[in-house]
């Protein structure tokens, strides 16, 4: 058996011409959601908590899409879906169609730990939510003017942008036309790093 | 979407993966990041995170497909991960993250880049975006 590891991600799928003070804030964001996951493990909390415990600090922050920061349906509000799992026994729970639990990943462990099931969602995880006492906040909570914009930016293009932001500044998406890079069909540069 | 994937001191393979999902969404779209096996998926092998196009990732079921490889063809971590994301994905673009109960740690990903971090007890540590 070897030691601890950990890894963590903020999404696939980067815009070449993100710039570098983003590229820097997204650097910092992960570095230091390593390391809280780092001290721990290093004060021996077991696997399933140091997960939750990390995605709860990503949540929270809104650089990445999720939680606070979260992208946006097509009527301008935040639904959030979150999963989580713990290798021995196989052990799992998930939630979707969230609007106001502060932290998914923490509503999808009590559907782990406190329900029968493994995944409940929409009005049923809500009011498992208020059922547990979690914290619940305004849909507005979530919402940031970045992606207020960008929900603009794409329904403008009629198009449904994976986990994935119009770099600031391109507001058209014309601009990207000369990169090589294809997805789904547009180019790379219309799409931005979560 | 966020994901973290963790081995602890004792062996055990934990993975959590969280989203907003797709910029413009139908009301009531799921991606992969709540379905267990396909976005999210730990047991005493290894702990998988996924991020990407959701719909690719379903179809794939990729977060069980790394665990899949390293039981069945006996793979190790990097190499499953690796097979799984050149393999499993049909074009779509996605990413991943997983770690072994042997204290390994992967990342694997077939667009252009992907925000990730990575360290191990032994003193490594990783921050990356790019190739």
């Amino acid at each position: 058996m070897g030691g601890w590891a950990i890894a963590v991600h903020g999404g696939a799928g980067v815009d070449p011409n993100l710039p570098l003070e983003r590229q820097e804030q997204a650097k910092q964001l992960l570095t230091r959601c390593l390391n809280l996951g780092i001290s721990a493990l290093r004060s021996d909390l077991p696997a399933i908590d140091v997960v939750e415990l990390v995605v709860k600090e990503l949540e929270t922050d809104p650089f990445f899409n999720s939680g606070r920061g979260s992208a946006l349906n097509e009527n301008g509000r935040v639904e959030m879906e979150a999963s989580i799992m713990d290798g021995p026994k196989r052990r799992c729970g998930a939630v979707s169609g969230l609007s106001t639990v502060k932290n998914p990943i923490s509503l999808a462990r009590l559907v782990m730990d406190k329900s029968p099931h493994s995944y409940l969602a929409f009005s049923g995880a809500e009011s498992f939510a208020r059922q547990q006492g979690v914290e619940l906040v305004d849909n507005d909570y979530f919402i940031t003017e970045e992606n207020v914009g960008m929900l603009k930016l794409a329904k403008e293009a009629n198009t449904i942008l994976f986990d994935y932001r119009i770099p600031l500044g391109m507001e058209t998406c014309a601009a990207g036309v000369d990169s090589p890079i294809q997805m789904n069909g547009l180019p790379i540069s219309v799409y931005a790093p979560e | 979407t966020v994901g973290c994937v963790v081995v602890d001191s004792q062996g055990r393979c934990a993975a959590a993966t969280s989203t907003g999902g797709l910029m413009n969404k139908m009301t009531g779209r799921i991606g992969d990041s709540p379905l267990i096996g396909a976005g999210t998926y730990a047991c005493d092998l290894c702990g998988v995170s996924c991020t990407g196009e959701g719909e690719a990732i379903i179809r794939g079921t990729l977060a069980r497909e790394v665990a899949a490889v390293m039981e069945y063809k006996g793979l190790g971590l990097q190499d499953a991960v690796d097979f799984v994301i050149k393999n499993r994905l049909d074009e779509g673009k996605a990413g991943l993250i997983a770690v072994s109960n042997k204290g390994e740690v992967a990342c694997g990903f077939n667009c252009c880049g992907m925000f990730r971090g990575s360290a191990t007890e032994d003193g490594f540590m990783e921050v990356g975006i790019w190739d």
